[in-house]
C-alpha cells in the first residue's frame, strides 16, 4: 500500500540519517518493508544512542533523529 | 577515535579562519575558535598557531549548502557543522553552516561549544556515546568547563597530558544506570511519566518504552540547576515542582511556568532549611511532604499553607524508614522512598514498610 505522507517524510529522513552517519548504502532500499540493512543500521544508531534496540523507526529514534547535530558520522570512516 | 587514530604527528598545529560569520562581530568568532583550541590544548601537549595566509594545517570556514567538499549542509538547524580528522589537505578542516544562527549565548547555536565539538575532530576525536561529553554529536547548550572525563581520556590517548596542566575539573561521565550503588537526586512523576534525576541528567521513564531515556537536563531545561535536589508531582494542578538548594522552579508539562524560581521559604520552611531532600504529594489528603535531613513537613496544597506541628521525625512517623531520604515517589498508592542504594516500598495507610529493593530496580535493573 502507499505510505501515508508523514510517514513518508519520516521514511526519507531516516533513510538519509542513516546513509549520512551510520553508512546505509543509498539506493537499497525498497519502498514496502523495511531490509535488513535499513533494520541493521537503525540498530546500530538506537544502540550509539542507547535508545531501546528495537530495528524500527519508533518514536523515540524519530525524535533523536530530528535533533540539530555535527555533521561528522558515528559510526564508520569519513571520506 | 577515528579507525587508525589518526592524529597530527607534530604537536604545533597550525589553524586559519577563512571567512566569518556574519552573525557575530569578527573578534567574537576569532574568539570563540581560540577558546575552543585552549579547551584541547590545556589538556595536551599541543600548541595552536594562528596563520592569516598560506594553508594552515586546520583551514577554518563557514559556508552554506554545498560548499566546496561535496558534503553538503541542509539549511537551517538539522547539520550545524563538520570537520575532518588530521591529514594532509582536507584533513582537520573544519566547516560551520552559515544557515544556522551563530551566538555566543544560549540565544540559538553556541559557536564556542560547537567549535570545541568540531575541533575535536579536526585534532582526532570521533563521537562519544555518553550524552554528557563534548563529543556526543548532538549540540545542547550548556556553561562551566566543556569537556568531561571521556572526552579528556579520548584526547590524551592521542596526544598525552598537558605537561604543565593547570588542574581541571572535568564533568563526571553520564551515571550508569545499573550501577549497584546508584543512588537519586530526585524522582517524579510527570503526567504518567516517571522522571529520575542523577547528577546532570535524568531518566525519563514512560509506560509504553519501557528502556529509560537519559537526559541532560539543561537541554530541557537550560535555565534549571545541573543539580535538583527534589521534585514532586500535583496532578490536580497538573504542575511539577523542582527543588535546588534554596529555590524552587514550576513545570507544566515539560514547560517552565513564568514567575519562577521561588524561594522554598515561601512554603513556610524557615530560614536555616537551605534544602528540600525529597518530596511527595499524597493525593488523598492533598498534602505534600517535603523531607529535609532526619525531618520532614507537611505541606498543605490547598490553603498554601505549611501544617503546623511540623517540622516531625521521620523516623517517629514513618517506622522501619531510614532517618534520611534522598527522593520520594508515589505510584499505585504506595509510597517509594529512595535512600542511596535501597528503595522502600511503604504503605501509607498501613503505616510500614511493605518491602525494600534496589533504587534502581525501577531502571530495570
Amino acid at each position: 500500500l502507499p505510505l501515508p505522507s508523514g510517514d513518508k517524510d519520516n521514511w526519507l529522513l531516516a533513510e538519509k540519517y542513516l546513509s549520512r552517519f551510520y553508512g546505509l548504502p543509498a539506493g537499497l532500499q525498497g519502498r514496502q518493508g523495511v531490509s535488513n540493512a535499513f533494520e541493521t543500521k537503525i540498530k546500530e544508531m538506537q544502540t550509539f544512542f542507547k535508545l531501546k534496540v528495537t530495528g524500527t523507526l519508533d518514536d523515540n529514534t524519530l525524535e533523536l533523529m530530528e535533533q540539530a547535530r555535527c555533521g561528522v558520522p558515528d559510526i564508520g570512516e569519513y571520506n | 577515535h577515528f579507525p587508525g587514530h589518526l592524529k597530527w604527528q607534530n604537536n604545533n598545529v597550525t589553524f586559519r579562519i577563512l571567512n566569518y560569520t556574519p552573525d557575530l562581530q569578527k573578534s567574537d568568532v576569532d574568539r570563540a575558535i581560540r577558546n575552543a583550541l585552549n579547551v584541547w590544548s590545556a589538556v595536551t601537549p599541543l600548541i595552536f598557531k594562528k596563520l592569516h595566509k598560506g594553508n594552515a594545517d586546520i583551514m577554518i570556514s563557514f559556508g552554506s549548502k554545498e560548499h566546496g567538499d561535496y558534503n553538503p549542509f541542509d539549511g537551517p538547524n538539522g547539520l550545524l557543522a563538520h570537520a575532518y580528522p588530521p591529514g594532509q589537505g582536507i584533513g582537520g578542516d573544519t566547516h560551520f553552516d552559515d544557515d544556522e544562527d551563530w551566538t555566543k549565548d544560549s540565544s540559538a547555536y553556541n559557536l564556542f561549544i560547537v567549535a570545541a565539538h568540531e575541533l575535536g575532530h579536526a585534532l582526532g576525536m570521533s563521537h562519544s556515546t555518553d550524552a554528557g561529553a563534548l563529543m556526543y554529536p548532538i549540540y545542547s547548550y550548556t556553561t562551566g568547563y566543556p569537556l568531561a572525563e571521556d572526552d579528556i581520556e579520548g584526547i590524551q590517548a592521542l596526544y598525552g597530558p598537558n605537561p604543565n596542566q593547570r588542574k581541571v575539573k572535568p564533568k563526571p561521565d553520564a551515571p550508569n544506570k545499573c550501577d549497584p550503588g546508584l543512588s537519586f537526586d530526585a524522582v517524579t512523576e510527570l503526567r504518567g511519566e516517571t522522571i529520575i534525576f542523577k547528577d546532570r541528567f535524568y531518566w525519563r521513564l514512560h509506560p509504553q518504552m519501557p528502556e529509560p531515556e537519559q537526559t541532560l537536563i539543561k537541554s530541557t531545561w537550560p535555565s534549571i540547576p545541573n543539580k535538583v535536589d527534589a521534585a514532586y508531582e500535583n496532578p490536580e494542578k497538573d504542575i511539577v515542582i523542582i527543588f535546588s538548594g534554596i529555590r524552587m522552579w514550576a513545570l507544566n508539562g515539560y514547560n517552565l511556568l513564568d514567575g519562577y524560581p521561588k524561594y522554598i521559604h515561601k512554603l513556610g520552611l524557615p530560614k536555616t532549611i537551605k534544602k528540600v531532600d525529597a518530596a511527595v504529594y499524597i493525593s488523598d489528603t492533598r498534602k505534600t511532604l517535603l523531607f529535609t535531613d532526619e525531618d520532614y513537613w507537611s505541606y498543605d496544597e490547598a490553603t498554601g499553607t505549611m501544617d503546623s506541628g511540623y517540622p516531625r521525625p521521620i523516623e517517629v512517623d514513618f517506622p522501619g524508614m531510614d532517618d534520611e531520604v534522598d527522593a520520594a515517589v508515589s505510584h499505585y498508592g504506595y509510597l517509594y522512598f529512595f535512600h542511596e542504594h535501597l528503595q522502600y516500598e511503604y504503605s501509607y495507610t498501613s503505616k510500614r514498610v511493605l518491602r525494600i529493593l534496589r533504587t534502581n530496580s525501577i531502571l530495570n535493573c
